[in-house]
């Protein structure tokens, strides 16, 4: 499965579950296609693969849909995620409310100096003494990492040792998983928010050269 | 040229940056392709598109790749950048130092209530009055865009109608610029952190069934 096509099935299903909230009992593959950003087609085709029918009167039933997506991508048992470094972009995480909505649930920050850390939520922040069992102990598979650039893949390599298989990655630095220590693989999704907005500059100023 | 090329040129260019403030008179391409997470041959390719040549001895000259970054992804002139909503990710935008290594340069914040902020930074935070006098009279290009969903694609209107043409989007909604009111196109990168973390968990969730 291409990873543009798993993103699409991972929007449909937010999507779907919306609109379900919303007492949506249909919906048509134009509606999905515009809300997602792709085309009318693109959806049919997806949903297709997918073996998801509809008709072209009544769209597609939103009790199926919630029903297959849950059942293809795994049902909405809480996601547990953990934090490490608790500065601003770890703190912002744990306090954003918006997660909730999609199954995703910070269960703990970890922090080299737990003390400095302004806390007003509930997700407890300890020490990073206590991360690896924390990981092993809760069965942890998935982690944020928003601590300084040159401690990143320090971070990371403590992490995949005690079991996590995913990382969201902020700090400004390519991080790899260091080859020897998977046994399994671990996914590293980097976030470069610096690059992003560098990339808009570039687009912009090839733009005008056109 | 094609989005990934285009990445990769940024990225070279900021590690040759900070190369040369390292001290560093000479790189190798598989120096340049660890950093950046590609092989070697595709470094050389790209230089070699570019036609900048170093050699097989004594690698690439540093000053030679400075100079050249510069004309073709423009000089290093700072790149002012404004953020719409000053609650948590925005704050945290107008907090971090390390934009500056970047030559960006996060000039001011707009929120509806400006007096609420919680701003400790020497960026003025302005009401939503003031934004479209300030991209025009400051001539800024790019934005970011971190308000509630809902409110995300009428601040992109706004933002696009006095003149923005890139925008980088916290919200989680996929922003279109609409049609009508674009003359000139405008580059839209949505950031989003919880489909990121889904996708996550989906990627891992099927590693386990393979
Ligand atoms: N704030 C932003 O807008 C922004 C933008 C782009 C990139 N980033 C990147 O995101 C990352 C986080 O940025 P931030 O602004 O939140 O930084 P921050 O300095 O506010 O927070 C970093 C936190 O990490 C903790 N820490 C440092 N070393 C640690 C270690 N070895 N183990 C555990 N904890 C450790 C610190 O105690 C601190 O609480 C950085 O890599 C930064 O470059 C941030
Ligand atoms: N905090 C996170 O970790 C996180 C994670 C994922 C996504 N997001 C998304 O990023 C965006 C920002 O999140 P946040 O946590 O910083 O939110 P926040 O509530 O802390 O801040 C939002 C700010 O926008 C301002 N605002 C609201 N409507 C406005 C309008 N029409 N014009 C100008 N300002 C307006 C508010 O006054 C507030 O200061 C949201 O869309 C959120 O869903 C945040």
């Amino acid at each position: 499965m291409n990873k543009d096509f798993i993103l699409r099935l991972t929007k449909y299903k937010r999507l779907i579950h919306k609109l379900k909230a919303l007492g949506f009992e249909k919906v048509f593959s134009n509606n999905l296609g515009d809300a997602i950003g792709v085309t009318p087609a693109l959806v049919r085709k997806d949903f297709s693969i997918l073996h998801l029918s509809g008709n072209k009167r009544g769209g597609y039933n939103i009790d199926m849909l919630v029903e297959e997506f849950d059942r293809i991508l795994g049902g909405s048992e809480q996601q547990n995620v953990i934090v490490v470094g608790c500065g601003r972009i770890g703190t912002a995480l744990m306090e954003y409310t918006g997660f909730s909505t999609d199954d995703l649930n910070i269960v703990a920050g970890f922090d080299q100096f737990p003390e400095k850390v302004n806390n007003p939520t509930k997700v407890p922040v300890y020490g990073m003494d206590k991360l690896q069992d924390f990981i092993r102990e809760n069965n942890i598979k998935v982690g944020v990492i928003a601590v300084p650039d040159a401690e990143a893949s320090r971070v990371l390599d403590m992490m995949v040792e005690a079991g996590i298989r995913g990382v969201l990655n902020f700090a400004p630095v390519e991080l790899k998983c260091s080859k020897y220590q998977c046994e399994t693989s671990c996914e590293i999704q980097n976030v470069n928010i610096a690059l992003e907005l560098e990339h808009l500059f570039y687009q912009i100023s090839t733009q005008d050269i056109n």
